[in-house]
């Protein structure tokens, strides 16, 4: 039988090969249990009803139409939470582009941002034609108090959101911005102001699709 | 020298056998959320003189069966290895509980042969 350390080392051997240096720790160990975005889950299914097919190329993914063979929803640890700004609410956004391995070529970074409002949102703002004016910034030097605040962004994305019963989103294709944020020490995040109304509860997500070429072999080689 | 013919049973030939992998068998199941397993498969049995096509053996695989048969003690039989693999796809969390949808090349033997 193996000893452990032959195990051990086996299992490195193939974290390393899925691009993970460790195994991950347990689910039911982790504070808040991350939710499985639904599209994630479509693209899983998708991708066994395909495989089943036997028309798809693993290295490519058909709902973004880019070439990669990894997908990952990584989390916004921007600090705190929404907190007024002068003329309504500001949220830092943060995502950390170190999951990415050097090798891989990033070939989309699209920002999710959904605003929920749930109950808080009364018939009468629905029935009315007002929206959620929605402002994103890029951070291009470490965030300074006061005047100097507004100096070290740059617009990306100015756009009113209707309103929705339960929630509604923004998407915004980042790509450039991310591949920049790789280099060390050009990431500071992003800013969203959200003005006119108050409250609603924002989930951010970035979806980084990339491609590992040493592990995506052309079909054709 | 003349070649040595030993029988071979159709079972012992090579040819993907089936091979379910449960990821709670290595103890994944706390960082994969799917699949729960999958059918993996693996190749084994023998590559007997004379290959047939079936065994989609190589040029040299035919000659080493060829030698084979004449010097049992000296050369070894080709190899039953994978020649077809597909993908699969694994939805699991990092390590810094991101969500990760993942294609991996080779992971299922689809066809063996004699190399």
């Amino acid at each position: 039988a193996p000893s452990p350390g032959d195990l051990n080392a086996q299992e490195r051997l193939f974290l390393s090969s899925l691009g993970l240096s460790s195994r991950p720790r347990p689910a039911d160990s982790r504070p808040q249990r991350r939710h499985v975005p639904s599209a994630l889950w479509r693209m899983f299914r998708s991708s066994e009803h395909r495989k089943k097919a036997q028309d798809s190329d693993p290295c490519t993914v058909a709902e973004y139409g880019v070439k990669g063979n990894i997908i990952r929803y990584v989390q916004d640890q921007g600090e705190g939470g929404e907190v007024p700004s002068w003329n309504g609410l500001e949220k830092q956004l943060f995502f950390n582009m170190s999951v990415l391995q050097p090798v891989e070529q990033l070939t989309l970074a699209r920002l999710e941002v959904r605003f929920h409002w749930g109950p808080l949102l009364s018939s009468e703002l629905l029935s009315s034609d007002r929206g959620l004016s929605v402002t994103l910034y890029r951070v291009i030097r470490a965030t300074l108090k006061g005047a100097d605040r507004q100096t070290n962004r740059r617009l990306l994305l100015s756009q009113s959101v209707q309103l929705q019963p339960e929630s509604t989103a923004v998407t915004l294709d980042l790509t450039s911005v991310a591949e920049s944020w790789r280099k060390p020490g050009r990431n500071y995040g992003l800013v969203l102001e959200m003005l006119d109304l108050s409250l609603p509860l924002v989930q951010s997500s970035l979806v980084l699709v990339s491609l590992n070429p040493e592990q995506c072999r052309s079909r054709q080689r | 020298r003349s070649a040595v013919h030993l029988p071979v049973s159709p079972s012992n030939v090579c040819r993907a056998r089936r091979l379910y992998i449960d990821f709670k068998d290595v103890g994944w199941q706390d960082w994969i959320i799917a699949p729960q397993g999958y059918m993996a498969n693996y190749c084994h049995g023998e590559c007997p003189f004379p290959l047939s096509e079936t065994l989609n053996g190589t040029n040299h695989a035919i000659l080493q069966t060829l030698v084979h048969s004449l010097d049992p003690q000296g050369t070894p039989q080709p190899c039953c290895v994978p020649i077809r693999l597909s993908p699969i796809s694994m939805l699991y969390y990092d390590n810094n509980d991101n969500v990760v949808l993942r294609h991996y090349q080779d992971m299922v033997v689809d066809e063996c042969g004699c190399r």
